[in-house]
Parts: structure tokens; C-alpha cells; sequence
């Protein structure tokens, strides 16, 4: 048991640190992890620090709310990196972040989706979803009482018209 | 292996028999507040084996469509979850409400909670340790938890 | 103490229903506090339920995330009407909403602000700051340490230039 | 009246004397993530008298330009709110850091925590009941109180 734990610890410091690059696009960015027990690290908490682009090291109480939102993404990606599942689906996890964050955390995950295993997000922004392969709309049907109806939009179809299209304007 | 297809019966705001899908690699789940995106994470963590309450409700019978308003369309509701492999080869999980508790399937046939779970440890998902599910709210509570919870976390994956 | 406390909640209650259906645009959205002692209101709990426009009366938890903050928004723009504070600032309360509700929300304040206090919003949300008076940029620069500066854009002056624009077109 | 200005000292991200500001009926402040529009709203929640714990720090010199990093560039910091009555004539609040205290003054002048708050209450700020400020990622919360905690914050308004 304390093997397993260690191992898994082993992985995600180093994922983290990786994702967490990845995500800020910025070599000068850092995230660990460190045991209060480096011994038996099981026994104890484990905290966590990031280290945002721009800035120095500070408690992680002093981030603000969009550095916390990409702090804790970071923390997500490395763990699900340990025993991958074959899917992973984000619920409105951009809701803090602004334009810039946005584009960054929706290629990071463009690009994994395309690597790594199979993204579905749920998201209320056009800047994040624009860049997805298909898009799944959820409608409310008025009636006695309200439920959902799905309409599918395969994006791969349209990018190609935009192709044609910028193809034949020049 | 990828998540295909998620056929919903009377689940939540689903009503009657409707499809799902097909899920991409990168898929986007869009539309307007209160339109029923978040009960399609609901439905993928209840075919998942997760309990009810993670579910947001207190009783699986409010999870059939139209029991939020004591007008529940059924007596029962169900999500089956097309998965499939890199071979092509197709694996289907379906959970069923059954009075207060459940039924589950796996490529149609009957099977126990726990044979139910094992399949779907084959193919990676860990229920219990929901890695593969962020549910609405949770990115910020997630970087801000104690350290002996984020141990905690650590325990449930390894 | 009693006398003032069922005051405040008289208040509050007729004030909330009418700020949700402001807020909804919708005469059928309604909101209500109920007392789980009506006698002594103020030694039991005070539950707190709303009917969203095209739904029916279910309990809050039931609610979307969006659907919450609204709800949130109808509660505190009610209580703060008991004792009317002469400004109100309100950090990304937009966070959960679709665009449609940002356009509710901010015409409301945008309404609000000109006919009761003043009011103060933080957002990352171009449909919802577009609708301001004046914006305050904040920018980070670069040091040592990050620290802030700040620049000031009072918007009447290019509503004026829009208008005129306009003008000059037609 | 309204809020017209807020002179901030070494307060939390903004560094030496600066002036934010004028404020009008509706104003709206953006800027990129971490840039410092949250700790504009601890510099309010600061100069109205709240009590450090409500303001992400532990202890009130942490609230010092520089000391998140262990390098405070002074050893005070302090925040004034400049008030326009309806009439035109102008009332300013400061508090000021000093040591592990603060120092309160109204119109320039020097006076005790009580006369401080009873100054803001007769502008109709009632800081400890909070009814004017709403903080990062509070919405959500309020919805889903207890109906026991709902009462608590009806105490605090009447
Ligand atoms: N048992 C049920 N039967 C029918 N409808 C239900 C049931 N339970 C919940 N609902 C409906 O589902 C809605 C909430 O849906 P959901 O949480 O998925 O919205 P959402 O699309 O995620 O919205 P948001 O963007 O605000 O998060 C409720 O408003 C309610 O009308
Ligand atoms: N004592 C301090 N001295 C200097 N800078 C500080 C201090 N305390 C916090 N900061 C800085 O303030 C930043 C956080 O600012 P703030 O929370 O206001 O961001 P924000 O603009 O609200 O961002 P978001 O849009 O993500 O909510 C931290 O990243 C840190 O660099
Ligand atoms: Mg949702
Ligand atoms: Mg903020």
C-alpha cells in the first residue's frame, strides 16, 4: 500500500510541474507538491504550490481566483495522468478565467484530446468552444414542465468550408 | 478506447428515449442556463456506479424525468453508455432505477454492482475515485483544500 | 429586536419577488422566503424558493448553476434595499451565466444604478462591461514583484463619439 | 451620496500612492486574471473596518505591498475612500496600518474604532453586516445557505 501511494505521489509531482507549463506556456512557471512527512507522506497532508508566470513564490491563498482556477486544473490533468481513464469531462471549468487563460487551457486541451484520451467540456464560452471537433447543444422545450432536446454539429464539416472557402478566395 | 454514445431514458430533464452524441475527441457541450448540460454529468456518473448522493438529489426515484415537480413520467429511468474500444469493438454499460435501488448491464446482460464495476475498472474508469469526472463549482475548492484532504485524494487514485 | 427583524423580513420578502422578475423579465418568475416558525421567525430557519421563468416550483437544489446565481442576485439585491448602503460592488457574480442572463443582469444594474445607488461591478465579461458608464483598467506590470496600475476610460465620451457617428451616417 | 475615490499605499498588489478612480453610478473594473481587481475589493472591505480574516490574510502586515513575497517595501500601508455627499460636500475615511493595529481617521482626523463606525453607519455603510460588498465566487454560496444561516444574515441587516 505504501508502495502504491509513493509511486503515485512520484508521478504527479513531476506531471504537475510539466502540465503546469504546459498551461501557462512559460518555462518560469512551477508547481509542487510537498509531503509535511517526506518519510511516510501517507501519514500526513501533502501541500501544494504554484509558482504563476510573472510572479514569485506566495502561499497559495494569495492567488486570485483565475491563478487558483488554473492551479487546481494543473492538479487535475497530473492525477488523471497516473491511471489515465479512457474519457475526461469538465464541467464549466473556465468560468473564472479570462480571454488570454482561455485560449491557453482550451489548446492544452485541444492538443491532449488529440494525443492523450478523449476531452468533453461543458462550457457557456465561444472562445472556448470554437476549437472543438463537435459540438453537442443541449435546447429546452417549453411544455407542461421543461426538458432538454440534443442537436449535433460536426465542426470537422464546417473548418473544411472555411478551408474551401479561404481556398477559393485566393 | 473512447466514449461513444450515452443514451438517457427518462433521466432528469431527458425525456423519453433520446441519444447522446457521438462524443469526438474534443467535444463541446453548449446551451443556455438551466437547459440540462449538467444532468448529462449527472447521467455519466450514475451509469458509472456513482451513490445518489452525488447526484444532487436525496432519492434515486427524483432522478426519473419529472419527479422534481412529484410528476414523475415512469417508475423507472435509465442512461446506457456506448463505449468503444480501439478495435472497434463495442462495450455497452447501462444502469436502470429499480424501486430504490438499481440493475446493471453490461452488453445487455444482467450483472451484480460489483462484476459491474470491475468491467469498468478494465477499461480504466475508477468510480470511486471519480478521476475522470470535474463536476460544476468544484476547479477552486479543488486547489484550496487542506493538505491532509489532498491526501486523502492521493489515496483514492493510487 | 423581534419588531425589527419581522420588519426586515416583510420587506425583504414583497421586495425579492418583484427584483426576480425584474431580473427574469418574466411576470410568471417567482421568488419567495417562507419562515419554518411563522410565529418567531427569527428562532427557526428561513427556506428560500424560486420559480425560474418556463419551469415549475422545485426545490433549489434542483437548480442549475446559473440558475443559483441568479437566485443569489434577487436575495442580495433584496436585502440590501432594507437599509440601502449608498454604493454596492459586486466581484464577477457573472461567472455562471449565459449570455442571455448577462444581458438581463447588467440591464438591471445599468437601471438600478441610475435611479438608486451606486454600483460597482468587477467582470471579465465584454457583454456585461460594455454596458458601464466608466471602466477602471487594471494592469499588471512587471518588477521584481508584479504590482498594479491603473487607467481610467469614461465611456460617455465614446458613446457620445458612437452617437455621433451614427448621426452623421443617416 | 457616492463613492468617488479610493487612494490606496502600499495596499496589497498596488504599490507607492495610487489613485483609482472616479468612480460613477456604474462603473465596472476589468483587467486580466491576477492583475489586482479583487484586492480593490479588500482595499473597500479594509477601509470600512472588516476584520483581517475576512481579508485572505492571516495577519494585517501580510496586507503590506511586497509582504506576500517576505519583502514588505514599508512598514505601513493604508487605503482612504473619499465620500460625496448628495450636497457636494466631500467626507473621507482612512485606516492605516500600524504595527499589528490599524489607525482610523474621519476627515483627516485621528478617531477611536467606534466613532470611526458609527461615521459610516450615519452614510449608511453597516460594515459588519457586509450589505454592500459581495466577494469572488460568494454568489453561488448565498443561494444554497442553510435555512438557519439565512436567518443569521436577516440578524445581522435588521
Ligand atoms: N427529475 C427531473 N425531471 C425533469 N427535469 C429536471 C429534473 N431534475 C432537474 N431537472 C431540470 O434540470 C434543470 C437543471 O439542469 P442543469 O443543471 O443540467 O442545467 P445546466 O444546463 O447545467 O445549466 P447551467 O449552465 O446554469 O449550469 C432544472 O432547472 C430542472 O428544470
Ligand atoms: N501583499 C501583497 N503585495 C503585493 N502583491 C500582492 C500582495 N498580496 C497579493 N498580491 C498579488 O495580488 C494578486 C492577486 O490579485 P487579485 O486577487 O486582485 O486578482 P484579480 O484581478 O482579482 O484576478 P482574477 O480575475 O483571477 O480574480 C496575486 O497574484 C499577487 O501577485
Ligand atoms: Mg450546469
Ligand atoms: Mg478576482
Amino acid at each position: 500500500r505504501y508502495d502504491q501511494f509513493s509511486q503515485c505521489f512520484e508521478h504527479v509531482s513531476v506531471a504537475i510541474d510539466q502540465i503546469y507549463k504546459k498551461f501557462c506556456r512559460n518555462n518560469g512557471a512551477q508547481a509542487f507538491l510537498s509531503p509535511e512527512n517526506p518519510e511516510e507522506p501517507y501519514l500526513e497532508g501533502i501541500s501544494y504550490n504554484c509558482v504563476a508566470p510573472g510572479k514569485r513564490f506566495m502561499p497559495m491563498d494569495n492567488l486570485s481566483g483565475g491563478e487558483k482556477s488554473i492551479a487546481a486544473l494543473a492538479l487535475l490533468f497530473a492525477m488523471h495522468s497516473f491511471r489515465p481513464a479512457p474519457f475526461f469531462v469538465l464541467d464549466e471549468v473556465d468560468a473564472a478565467l479570462d480571454n488570454t487563460n482561455i485560449s491557453k487551457v482550451s489548446s492544452f486541451i485541444k492538443q491532449q484530446s488529440h494525443e492523450k484520451f478523449q476531452i468533453i467540456v461543458i462550457s457557456l464560452k465561444e472562445e472556448f468552444y470554437s476549437k472543438a471537433d463537435a459540438l453537442i447543444g443541449v435546447c429546452p422545450q417549453e411544455d407542461d414542465f421543461m426538458f432538454s432536446r440534443v442537436l449535433t454539429l460536426d465542426l470537422a464539416l464546417y473548418l473544411d468550408s472555411n478551408e474551401n472557402e479561404r481556398q477559393m478566395k485566393h | 478506447g473512447y466514449l461513444k454514445l450515452l443514451l438517457v431514458e427518462n433521466f432528469k430533464s431527458w425525456r423519453g428515449q433520446q441519444c447522446i452524441g457521438p462524443f469526438k475527441k474534443f467535444t463541446c457541450v453548449i446551451g443556455p442556463n438551466g437547459s440540462g448540460k449538467s444532468n448529462i454529468m449527472d447521467a455519466l456518473s450514475f451509469v458509472m456506479g456513482e451513490k445518489t448522493s452525488n447526484l444532487r438529489v436525496r432519492h434515486i426515484q427524483e432522478l426519473i424525468h419529472g419527479a422534481h415537480v412529484g410528476k414523475p413520467v415512469s417508475s423507472t429511468g435509465s442512461v446506457k453508455m456506448v463505449y468503444c474500444e480501439e478495435s472497434g469493438e463495442e462495450k455497452t454499460f447501462s444502469r436502470i432505477i429499480r424501486g430504490n435501488g438499481s440493475e446493471f448491464l453490461f452488453n445487455g446482460t444482467a450483472v451484480s454492482r460489483s462484476a459491474y464495476t470491475k468491467e469498468l475498472k478494465e477499461i480504466g474508469i475508477i468510480a470511486r475515485a471519480r478521476n475522470c469526472l470535474v463536476f460544476q463549482g468544484e476547479v477552486e475548492s479543488i486547489a484550496m483544500k487542506k493538505p491532509k484532504e489532498r491526501t486523502q485524494l492521493f489515496e483514492q487514485i493510487s
